[in-house]
C-alpha cells in the first residue's frame, strides 16, 4: 500500500 | 449577535452530511461574508473547507465576526431533527457559549428550537495557495460517486490519469485490478451531464479510496462535482453550492494528499 502524505505538509498554518 | 435564516433548510442539512463522518469537531468562522468552516480531519489528510454565502441566506445579521465552535456529530444529530422543507434559523449571541437552531415548517404551525453547547476550539486555519492546476475535470457527481465505490471493491487506492483524451480511474488488489475511462463529452447540451477536461499538462496521482468515499457524501449537493489535480500537490475535490438561478450560493471544497509512490 502506497504510503500516504499529510495534507499539512502541503499547506502550512497560518 | 449573528442570525441567519435559510429558506431552504435541507441545504443545511445536506452540508452536515458532507462533513460529518470526515470531522469530529470544528468551528464556524462567521463574518459579514457568510459562514465558514475549515477544518482537517484527525489523522490531517484531508482538509474540508466550505462556505455559506450571506447572499444565499434570507436574513443575515452578523453584527461582529464571531468563531463558533461545534460538535459536529452533536450538531448533525440536531439538524436531523429538521423536516427537509423547513426554514432552519441559526442565531448566537456574541458572547455565547450556546447556538440554538430554530426550526419553521412552511405553514408556520410547527416551530422547534434547539439549544447545543458550543466548544472552545482553538481555530487553527491552513493557508491554501490559489493554484492554477495541470488539470481540471468537471463530471456529473453522481457518476464520480460510482466511481469511487465501484473501485472500493477493487484496492484502497485509485489512480487517476489525466490526458487531452479524458480521464482513466484504476484500480487494482488481491481480487484483481480495473479501469474505467471517460472521454471527454463531444456535444455538451446538458452541462450537468457533461465530462470536460481542461488540460494544461498531464497528470497522474494516486489517492485513497476511503477518502475519496468521505468527499461523495457532498454530492447531493450539486450535480457536478470538479477534481483538480497537479503533480505533487492535493487534490481538490469541489461541489459547488447554487441556487436555481445557477448563483453561487457557497461551495463544499476537499483537499486530499495524494499517496507517495513506491
Amino acid at each position: 500500500m502506497d504510503p500516504q502524505a499529510a495534507i499539512d505538509e502541503y499547506y502550512i498554518l497560518n | 449577535m449573528f442570525e441567519a435564516r435559510l429558506v431552504e433548510g435541507s441545504l443545511l442539512k445536506k452540508v452536515m452530511e458532507s462533513i460529518k463522518d470526515l470531522l469530529n469537531e470544528a468551528s464556524w468562522d462567521c463574518s459579514g461574508n457568510g459562514m465558514c468552516l475549515q477544518a482537517m480531519d484527525s489523522s490531517h489528510v484531508a482538509l474540508v473547507s466550505l462556505m455559506l454565502k450571506s447572499d444565499g441566506f434570507e436574513n443575515y445579521r452578523c453584527d461582529r465576526s464571531i468563531s463558533l465552535g461545534i460538535n459536529l456529530a452533536s450538531m448533525s444529530k440536531i439538524l436531523k431533527c429538521a423536516s427537509n422543507d423547513d426554514i432552519i434559523t441559526i442565531r448566537a449571541e456574541d458572547d455565547a457559549d450556546a447556538i440554538t437552531f430554530m426550526f419553521e415548517s412552511p405553514k408556520q404551525d410547527r416551530v422547534s428550537d434547539y439549544e447545543m453547547k458550543l466548544m472552545n476550539l482553538d481555530t487553527e486555519h491552513l493557508g491554501i495557495p490559489d493554484t492554477e492546476y495541470a488539470c481540471v475535470i468537471k463530471m456529473p457527481s453522481g457518476e464520480f460517486s460510482r466511481i469511487c465505490r465501484d473501485l472500493s471493491v477493487l484496492g484502497d487506492s485509485v489512480i487517476i490519469c489525466c490526458t487531452k483524451d479524458g480521464v482513466r480511474f484504476s484500480a487494482k488488489g488481491d481480487l484483481g485490478n480495473g479501469n474505467i475511462k471517460l472521454a471527454q463529452s463531444a456535444n455538451v447540451d446538458k452541462e450537468e451531464e457533461a465530462v470536460v477536461v481542461d488540460m494544461r499538462e498531464a497528470v497522474t496521482l494516486t489517492f485513497s479510496l476511503r477518502y475519496l468515499n468521505f468527499f461523495t457524501k457532498a454530492a447531493p449537493l450539486s450535480s457536478q462535482v470538479s477534481l483538480s489535480m497537479s503533480e505533487d500537490v492535493p487534490l481538490m475535490v469541489e461541489y459547488k453550492i447554487n441556487d436555481k438561478e445557477g448563483d453561487s450560493k457557497g461551495y463544499v471544497r476537499y483537499y486530499l494528499a495524494p499517496k507517495i509512490e513506491d
